[in-house]
């Protein structure tokens, strides 16, 4: 699968999204 | 009680040499076998991978015997509430946890064998409505449960003699979860799928929902077994017992699916069906690693290569019936299946 179909991929996508979800 | 000698046997057509039968029990009391399980027992010093066997009011355990066959070493009943499903816990040692109800599941109880005073007992680890449970590493449970208005997902923490100490709460979607699974490769990170086709990710250390992503429409009532985290992607593993067939694809038992959790975006990977000629949906089925196995509605189990999407072997249905259940051991090298009537076969793979 190409990064177009996805989109931008982050290799740290868990520690990105623990910071910006709500706790 | 004590299970028959070893008898080898080849399959025909792809299964040559994939799978061989090491070994068969047969529980000559089970009425109706409901699941069937591994567990790791210790006892006098000796640490051995024992049998499970579940049928609606009781739960057996066997030891290999060095002939090959098994003996039984304790049956607990439950004439209460039938027995639903036994729940795996990984890496845990002389502790079985089991799922009880009647439509579904009511309550989750402990059994377990008690130097103390000697005895096995079995405890109870919680009630309620409950709709999905999984057994994680380091001795954990997860389990989503549902009132009228609210839905709770909790991590309970069990100890030795199975009493569970202190839960947490993972924050709940509005959308029932009615699956979990581990993320290999990432310890802290829990997936499910909901009843409305939804993949959800927490983070298990903080119980934060990170994510909502849609699965598709193509293939509802997706059931998540594994996951896997690589390459920024998170690969899950998805059953599709109401998929319908298509010519691209056949009629797909399994679906790797690669999601990008940043946008929520995804696309199928590798589909696991069936090779031209052979019929039949999945019931039911186990993944462990990249190996999944399904009980079919045509009677027989097929196994699959997820990495290659290629059915390695198939079982047919045996001389005395269909199978009804199937899964791994603690490793993919030995897949159990099991009939209705209590016959489990041992099979290396």
């Amino acid at each position: 699968c190409s990064e177009s179909d996805l989109g931008p991929i982050s290799l740290n996508w868990f520690e990105e999204l623990s910071a910006e979800a709500p706790s | 009680g004590v299970a028959e000698q070893l008898t080898p046997v080849l399959l025909d057509g792809l299964t040559e040499e994939s799978l061989q039968l090491v070994s068969k029990l047969k529980d000559s009391s089970s009425s109706c076998a409901v699941d069937v399980s591994t567990v790791w027992w210790e006892a006098a010093g000796s640490k051995e991978l024992c049998v499970v066997t579940a049928c609606e009011s009781s739960v057996s355990l066997w030891k290999p015997l060095a002939s090959n066959g098994w003996e039984k070493i304790y049956t607990w009943q439950l004439r209460e509430v039938p027995v639903i499903q036994i729940v795996p816990l990984p890496d845990t040692c002389n502790l079985v946890c089991i799922a009880l109800g009647d439509l579904e599941i009511g309550e989750i109880r402990l059994l377990l064998y008690s130097s103390e005073n000697d005895s096995f007992k079995q405890s109870l680890v919680r009630t309620g409505n409950i709709k999905a449970v999984l057994g994680l590493k380091d001795r954990r449970l997860v389990s989503s449960s549902r009132t009228v208005c609210e839905q709770q997902v909790e991590v309970v923490s069990l100890s030795e003699t199975g009493r569970s100490r202190d839960g947490r709460t993972l924050m709940p979607p509005e959308e029932t979860v009615l699956a979990f699974a581990e993320v290999e490769g990432l310890q802290d990170a829990l997936v499910g799928t909901t009843a409305v086709n939804g993949v959800v990710v927490w983070n298990l250390r903080t119980g934060q929902l990170l994510k909502k992503m849609h699965v598709g429409y193509s293939y509802p009532a997706s059931v998540c077994h594994q996951a896997y985290s690589d390459s920024g992607l998170l690969f899950v593993v998805l059953s599709h017992p109401h998929a319908k067939e298509s010519e691209s694809c056949g009629n797909p038992a399994f679906r790797v699916v690669a999601f990008n959790p940043k946008t929520a975006r995804s696309t199928g990977v590798i589909f696991s069906s069936l090779p031209a000629g052979h019929t039949g949906r999945y019931l039911e089925g186990d993944v462990k690693d990249a190996c999944a196995a399904a009980v079919l509605t045509s009677g027989a189990v097929a196994v699959w290569d997820l990495l290659l999407g290629r059915c390695t072997a198939l079982l047919p249905p045996g001389p005395q019936g269909d199978w009804a259940l199937v899964r791994w051991a603690t490793t993919t090298a030995c897949l159990l299946a099991g009939q209705r009537n209590g016959t489990v076969c041992l099979y290396q793979y």
